[in-house]
């Protein structure tokens, strides 16, 4: 074959029972994803714009748990993550906890082409941020109300949960998925 | 968490991965997906994206274990991934996305659920939620 592409937007336990236009929207959305990225690979393109405009596309979308639509962290943050990797160089680029930038993947491979480091954290990715051509968005643009009402959720359930700290119900593992 | 997997037309492959981290996790915490190697990895022989309980992707370095085991032990990609999912992950762990050099594709995931999609060149194509 001469191109392929996969993408996933999380893996996790979601109830068969899904209301059926919420079913709807998630399978538009990752055809949509889909042709993105095809689109690139069958024009020629190169498979890292394919994946990084196909990530860019789910960050986007508040349906999956990444850029806009990100879950919440204990302190009622979103704090992102995002890693690119080229098999051809072995070269890649790596983010962690990040704030304010709108797509992290395209820092991540910003990292990647335009540093000599591999991998950088919080306030030291926010900086390189600063010195590259990445867009900034101001924090309260990752909150979706569906995700802080999970963070809540979460938060009561920590309170009630036996001491074990390994879940053992579906339910209870369904927290621990990125 | 969010992944692309890709081949191009000359052969190169990429692997990408992005995500808001797990729900109330504590400060301080880093999940799988910027660990190169465990939820993230490319080489040119496969390119794998993962997502799931982040502590045990790191634990198990799946990615790289998937190309690992595709490169010593010449398997192919849907059985380096049997291999990652069945054996060296538990039940309820996570799922992977993989496109290998000859532009084949695997998904798979022992979560119960993986929101997923893949196409190729020769119009084959994949869209799922559930196992």
């Amino acid at each position: 074959k001469e191109w392929a592409i996969a993408l996933h937007g999380g893996a996790g336990y979601v109830s068969k029972d899904m209301p059926e236009d919420r079913k709807q929207a998630y399978m538009e959305s990752l055809e949509e994803a889909l042709a993105i990225g095809s689109d690139i690979l069958a024009n020629g393109g190169s498979a890292l714009d394919a994946i990084e405009r196909t990530v860019n596309y789910l960050e986007d979308n508040e349906l999956f748990n990444a850029g806009k639509g990100a879950v919440f962290t204990s302190e009622g943050k979103n704090e992102l993550d995002a890693a690119i990797m080229d098999g051809s160089t072995l070269n890649a680029g790596a983010i962690t906890g990040v704030t304010t930038v709108k797509n992290p993947i395209s820092l991540a491979r910003k990292v990647m082409t335009e540093s000599k480091h591999v991998f950088f954290a919080t306030d030291g990715a926010e900086t390189f941020a600063d010195q590259v051509d990445v867009e900034r968005v101001d924090p309260s643009y990752f909150y979706t109300e569906r995700r802080y009402q999970s963070l809540q959720r979460a938060q009561e359930q920590e309170k009630e949960e036996s001491s074990n700290l390994l879940p053992e119900t579906n339910e209870e593992k369904a927290w621990k998925y990125g | 968490t969010v992944g692309a997997v890709a081949r191009d037309k000359d052969g190169n492959l990429a692997a990408a991965t992005s995500t808001g981290g797990m729900t109330n996790k504590r400060y301080g915490r880093v999940g799988d997906v910027p660990i190169i190697g465990s939820g993230t990895y490319a080489n040119d022989l496969v390119a794998v994206s993962a997502t799931g309980w982040g502590e045990k992707i790191m634990l198990n370095v799946s990615a790289h274990t998937l190309a690992a085991y595709m490169e010593y032990k010449e398997t192919s990609l849907q059985q380096s991934m049997d291999y990652l999912v069945d054996e060296v992950l538990e039940p309820g762990d996570a799922g992977f996305i993989a496109v290998d050099k000859y532009g084949n594709f695997s998904m798979k995931t022992n979560t119960g659920s993986m929101f997923r999609a893949a196409t190729d060149s020769e119009g084959n194509k994949e869209i799922g939620i559930w196992e």
